[in-house]
């Protein structure tokens, strides 16, 4: 996370830490589940590895102490069928779900967060936090920082990305948001974890994006895979209860 | 002539008829039917000579060694001796018709011709029975007779004895004979042979009573009762005795009688002995049975209920127990879907009464993610226990959204719900309430 703060225990008690081909994030779901990107589990621009190791970490906002806390097994992998790791500058459908082995015991530092019902939470300028142990100034992060960032238009995020002449496809399966203006953003080893919007109504905190992608990091927009276009597979795949 | 022999039916007819008969004929016919039967003869035609006392023309029947009547004349007429219409019977299955002409049929010199007669024969049943009695009556010796009882059939008769004695070779003579009586009826009388005149000597009676199971015997000595005795040895002569069950209800003589006896058997034995003098009485018993009772069913707790409670059971009665709401037919340790009961016919019942155990509805099911508390006892389980389920809030809501979930311990031996419902509830994550959410108070 880029110009974040330190997150305080329970501020994000779903955010999970990850170490697979690298270090990476995700969002509890229930008390079993975890989404996450697929390309923390099938990278671009490299072949996956047989027998590589999912370690999933959850319940603490240091990396120590949350490794301390030990691994949690992973059960299943399901990564969205849309999904393309051969193509480089596609990341549509970059969605995947973990189902962890046994259930995780709920707590003040642990517990899920929801999932979007309605595309007001992806109106432009909404506010969010996007929370991780990512690159922070050049180094990993050994604690959990955050950041809030706005929603974008697509226009602008489009816009964006064709100033910069980049070829990276923006689907309607994901959302930008930042700031051009501000050197806040996620960034590498954040990937994964969600970008949170407080729904005011019900109280409550929405996992309406997962990091996904950008150009750099802290140079304008980051992108998210829109988590509201995948509500119904993520039901079908982890059960509507 | 020719006999008539072996026929059961026949005409006979006087020579030439109804051309006039001969002068100066004599003849004589016999008629025989079968043994068993009696010949009767009937005229239909007569006309012979007329004469004082039947002296020139006539018919004679005889049978039995007996003249039956001589006659002559005409039917119809008063000159002579005409049979009219009677009928002539037999005792025996023998009759003889003897027809006899003189030497003329003249009257003042004019010659008469008389047709002569007409005579139909019949085999009829002889009442042999009767013709015993009869012969009795007469003092006549007609064969053997009947000692008993004499029962006439068609053509023959047989004989027959009282109960208690037996029919011997010669088939008309009884013997007393009372070794293997049987007495299956649900009542009756059995007494002494010829009670209550003397019975006979010499006999070794056994009066078998076998009715069926499920019913018990009772036997009334009917009074007189009397059996030879001596004062100083106990039925040293004559003897009663009673079995049941295998054991002797005793051994009875003398004139007093034995009363009432209720056996509670389905199977008894009279046997009674005589030596070879005595003129006793005898004894008469009327025996009666009644169908075997059962004990009347008591439950062993307030719980149980007896289904339809009679006064009284008897054997093929059954009874039906069931449980008040709540509690459990057990017998034993076994728990039993329901019970009954039948009276046996030794007065039993099949099986014994069960007893009505309070419903346990066991440990409530532990609940993932929750807990539960007693309303009711603390770990009690059974009927009408309540539990509170309830979620490790804030972190877990039941599904239902209710904070919390009572469950009974029901009849069935489950725990159920308001609803009914025996699944416990559950309890899910809340999603999206972190206890320390992030707040920016900067501005």
């Amino acid at each position: 996370i880029i110009a974040g703060k330190s997150a305080q225990l329970g501020n994000f008690p779903w955010q999970a830490f990850t170490n697979i081909y690298g270090r990476g994030g995700g969002a509890l779901l229930g008390d079993r589940w975890i989404l996450t990107a697929a390309h923390i589990l099938h990278p671009k621009d490299s072949s996956s590895l047989p027998n590589t190791s999912i370690d999933v970490f959850l319940g603490h906002t240091n990396v120590d102490e949350i490794m301390k806390m030990g691994i949690r097994p992973v059960r299943r992998v399901i990564i969205h069928p849309g999904y393309n790791q051969n193509d480089t500058n596609n990341f549509d459908n970059d969605i995947a779900l973990l189902e962890l082995e046994n259930s995780v015991p709920l707590g003040p530092h642990l517990l899920p967060i929801c999932l979007p019902d309605n595309e007001t939470f992806y109106e432009k300028g909404l506010v969010g936090y996007v929370s991780g142990f990512g690159i922070e100034s050049q180094k990993l992060s050994d604690d959990l920082k955050f950041v809030s960032l706005p929603m974008a238009s697509s226009k602008n995020c489009q816009n964006w990305l064709n100033e910069k002449n980049s070829k990276q496809v923006f689907s309607t399966n994901m959302f930008c948001a930042g700031d051009k203006t501000r050197k806040q953003d996620a960034c590498q080893g954040d990937s994964g974890g969600v970008f949170a919007v407080k729904d005011e109504s019900g109280d409550r905190w929405v996992a309406t994006g997962i990091v996904s992608w950008g150009i750099g990091c802290s140079k304008g927009y980051g992108f998210y895979t829109k988590v509201l276009k995948y509500v119904d597979w993520i039901k079908k795949e982890i059960g509507e209860s | 002539s020719i006999p008539i022999i072996n026929k059961l039916y026949g005409e006979v007819t006087s020579p030439m008829y109804p051309k006039s008969y001969p002068n100066n004929y004599d003849e004589t016919r016999e008629i025989v039917v079968p043994q068993g039967y009696s010949v009767k003869l009937v005229f239909w035609q007569f006309d012979l000579e007329p004469s004082e006392g039947c002296f020139y023309d006539y018919v004679k029947i005889s049978a039995d060694k007996k003249d039956l009547g001589r006659f002559c004349g005409q039917l119809g007429s008063t000159p002579g001796n005409p049979p009219s219409q009677k009928e002539f019977v037999s005792q025996g299955n023998q009759m003889w018709l003897t027809f006899h002409t003189d030497f003329s049929n003249e009257e003042n010199g004019t010659t008469i011709f008389y047709k002569g007669f007409l005579a139909y024969f019949q085999a009829v049943d002889m009442d042999e029975c009767a013709a015993q009695d009869n012969a009795i009556e007469e003092n006549s010796n007609l064969g053997l007779r009947c000692e008993h009882l004499c029962h006439n059939s068609v053509g023959s008769y047989f004989c027959s004895c009282r109960p208690g004695y037996k029919l011997q070779a010669d088939k008309h003579s009884c013997r007393a004979e009372c070794s293997n009586e049987l007495f299956t009826e649900t009542s009756g009388y059995i007494s002494s042979l010829e009670y209550p005149q003397a019975y006979p000597p010499d006999m070794r009676c056994n009066y078998s009573i076998r009715v069926d199971r499920g019913l018990t015997i009772n036997l009334k000595f009917l009074e007189p009762f009397e059996i030879d005795d001596h004062q100083q040895v106990h039925c040293p002569y004559d003897q009663l005795q009673v079995y049941a069950n295998g054991k002797s209800f005793g051994e009875y003589c003398g004139r007093k009688s034995p009363g009432v006896m209720d056996t509670s058997s389905n199977a008894v034995d009279v046997l009674f002995f005589t030596d070879e003098s005595g003129d006793s009485g005898g004894w008469k018993i009327h025996y009666t049975t009644e169908v075997i009772k059962c004990p009347q069913p008591k439950a062993l707790d307030k719980f149980t209920v007896i289904n339809n409670l009679q006064p009284q059971y008897q054997f093929r009665d059954y009874l039906i127990v069931t449980c008040k709401l709540g509690y459990q037919l057990t017998e034993g340790n076994q728990q039993l879907k329901s019970f009954t009961s039948v009276c046996q016919d030794d007065g039993t019942w099949h099986r014994p009464m069960p007893y009505c155990k309070i419903v346990n509805c066991g440990a409530p099911k532990k609940l993932p993610n929750g807990n539960f508390k007693y309303l009711t006892k603390e770990g009690g389980n059974t009927y009408k226990a309540e539990i509170l389920y309830t979620c490790q809030e804030p972190y877990y809501r039941m599904v239902n959204g209710e904070e919390n979930a009572k469950y009974t311990c029901s009849a069935q031996g489950t725990w159920k719900d308001k609803h009914g419902n025996e699944k416990i509830p559950r309890c899910l994550p809340v999603c999206g309430k972190p206890v320390n959410p992030v707040v920016e108070n900067q501005r």
